[in-house]
């Protein structure tokens, strides 16, 4: 696979923390399947597309992202 | 609204709260009177009354803390996470904590967070409700610089904490310690005094009441001057602000003041220059550049600076077209032409409107560059136009964007 830009890995990892304290996602770390962590990574996101009304793709695009990066409260926005 | 899991109340109507230490932000007076005014807004509300304590073990405990403060949520530093709460628990239960990494300011800026939104943000928190995916509504997780003057509850945000705690008994409850009463100030209501940081110059507020917000689908509607801002489309009348956002479908409302309060209201003219995330503003002879919230050093400039001759003492609109780094300039039948990379006029203007926008034969009250097209308003009226051939294409009602 082509190498991921560095500036990705940074948004990347930048969404994955804001899953994990917002959006109650919990990487599994030992998982043998990337895929499989990629697809609840990619549920969690469509979970807050959804919750700030944005276009639910399950992708992290430019808007998500935006969005993510703005000042907010730090409770989560959904419990387990 | 949302409310926790199990939805968690204070089973009591009187509840205690105390502030254990204050941010070097702000007056501690003027913390206190931010708390106060926060818990007000519930109280209006429900049937709950608000105590505040000043020693020993009160309901609510409120604190400024950065980084790691000994709970599982630590802040990051500025901006992120601005704050938290807890819900209604005994130990930390209803405890809001603010992070003091932030610029807490007693009054909505551009260069801060306003204390008296984000504590009654987390209050709600505290006193059971959860997040709200309604945009607008206080409990919604975003924080949105907002005119806080005659700040009210969001619907949605009353039926959530009723849903929890019923409406009040018979009249609104003030908290038993008064915060201090409100001096009678020399400005009219709607002015809110700015915090101006050191960079900004005093300019005059002129102190008359504006006429009413325009309905948006009001056919006779008209702009004082149009721009885009990173990704937004913001349309000026007078004070007013209507945006046009690609990330919400509803047209927000706000006031020029709510974003840069040392701005005059009542533009002529804006303009965004996207490369270098500014935006320009314009008001008789002079104009000023921002870039978010936060306004240039050094302006207000006079227009003359940009090459204007001095007979011209304000312009009627402006437009900047991404593709040629050019951007007009409309005074009355005629229009200017500056070149954004030498910052300078072009030869050969001005030149008549007429004559080179084929179509448009009158003046531009507003303009905007979107989707490839110049958009020219005049009065309720606004003509697409083709950026390439200059040629009209169609004319629609102003404020077709507002989804009338």
């Amino acid at each position: 696979f082509p190498v991921v830009p560095e500036k990705e890995k940074e948004d990347m990892q930048f969404a994955k923390k804001y899953l994990e304290n917002f959006y109650d996602f919990k990487e599994e770390k030992h998982s043998l399947f990337k895929a499989k962590n990629l697809d609840h990574m990619a549920e969690k996101i469509r979970e807050m597309q959804s919750f700030f009304g944005l276009e639910v793709t399950g992708e992290l695009n430019h808007k998500t992202l935006d969005m993510m990066k703005q000042p907010r409260c730090g409770i989560p926005d959904i419990r387990s | 609204y949302s409310t926790f899991p199990h939805s968690p109340t204070w089973k009591k109507e009187d509840v205690t709260y105390r502030i254990l230490n204050y941010t070097p932000d702000m007056l501690e007076a003027d913390v206190e009177e931010a708390i106060a005014r926060a818990f007000q807004l519930w109280s209006n509300v429900t049937p709950l009354r608000f105590t505040r304590l000043y020693s020993g073990q009160a309901d609510i405990m409120i604190s400024f803390a950065a980084g790691f403060h000994g709970d599982f949520y630590s802040f990051d530093g500025p901006g992120g996470t601005l704050a938290h709460a807890y819900p209604p628990s005994s130990g930390l239960g209803g405890d809001a904590h603010f992070d003091e990494d932030e610029n807490w300011t007693k009054f909505t800026t551009y260069s801060g967070y306003n204390l008296f939104l984000v504590a009654a943000h987390e209050l709600g928190h505290s006193l059971g409700l959860g997040h709200s995916n309604v945009f607008g509504a206080l409990m919604y997780p975003i924080y949105m610089a907002r005119d806080t003057r005659d700040y009210q509850l969001h619907q949605d945000d009353i039926d959530g904490i009723q849903a929890l705690y019923g409406s009040p008994r018979e009249s609104p409850v003030l908290p038993t310690q008064a915060f201090p009463p409100q001096e009678p100030t020399e400005m009219t209501p709607w002015e809110e005094p700015t915090e101006m940081s050191p960079h900004e110059e005093p300019t005059e507020i002129t102190p008359s009441k504006p006429p009413s917000r325009p309905e948006d689908c009001d056919s006779h509607l008209s702009f004082d001057a149009i721009t885009t801002l990173r990704g937004e489309i913001l349309f000026f009348k007078d004070s007013y602000v209507w945006r046009r956002s690609p990330y919400f479908s509803e047209i927000e409302h706000d006031t020029i003041s709510s974003f840069w309060p040392s701005l005059i209201a009542g533009f002529d003219a804006a303009y965004e220059v996207d490369k270098t995330d500014r935006v320009l503003f314009f008001k008789d002879d002079q104009y000023w550049a921002v870039s978010g919230y936060s306004i240039e050093t050094g302006f207000p400039k006079p227009i003359q600076n940009l090459g204007f001759p001095s007979s011209i003492r304000k312009i009627d609109a402006a437009v900047h077209d991404q593709n040629t780094k050019q951007t007009y300039f409309f005074v009355g039948n005629k229009y200017w032409s500056f070149n954004e990379n030498t910052k300078s006029m072009e030869r050969g203007y001005p030149r008549k409107i007429a004559a080179d926008f084929q179509g448009i034969g009158h003046t531009v009250d507003a303009a905007l560059q979107k989707n490839g097209y110049f958009y020219f308003f005049h009065g309720s009226n606004q003509y697409e136009v083709d950026i390439k051939k200059k040629k009209l294409i169609r004319t629609m009602k102003s404020n077709s964007w507002f989804n009338c």
